[in-house]
């Protein structure tokens, strides 16, 4: 396994909505 | 530029907070680390809103913040550098 931590970190780009991570504030 | 202030945070929603920090943060790490600027930030949102607004008075604590992100990021990727080369 370990492949979950392939995309970490989320990358921040400027001008777009900000996601940021999963299970943050359901 | 990007300008933050705390009362301009204060009117907004958590997550335009967490926008505007995001925004202002890259502004501000691109000039030190342009390459990793956006990993860093990403990761630096993971930190609370009341603490990143003290970051925004303090630079001092945002260089401290920034540092350790730097850190945290290279020892992740020399790991999964090793990973990928066994």
């Amino acid at each position: 396994n370990g492949s979950s931590s392939v995309n970490w970190p989320p990358e921040f780009r400027p001008g777009e909505p900000w996601k940021g991570y999963p299970n943050i504030d359901p | 530029k990007v300008s933050l202030t705390a009362s301009m945070l204060a009117s907004a929603s958590p997550q335009a907070q967490k926008q505007m920090l995001g925004e202002w943060l890259f502004s501000l790490i691109q000039t030190m680390h342009p390459a990793l600027a956006g990993k860093i930030t990403g990761m630096l949102l993971e930190i609370d809103t009341l603490e990143l607004r003290h970051m925004l008075e303090s630079p001092e604590c945002l260089h401290t913040k920034v540092d350790e992100a730097i850190a945290v990021l290279q020892a992740h990727q020399a790991k999964e550098t090793s990973q990928q080369a066994v």
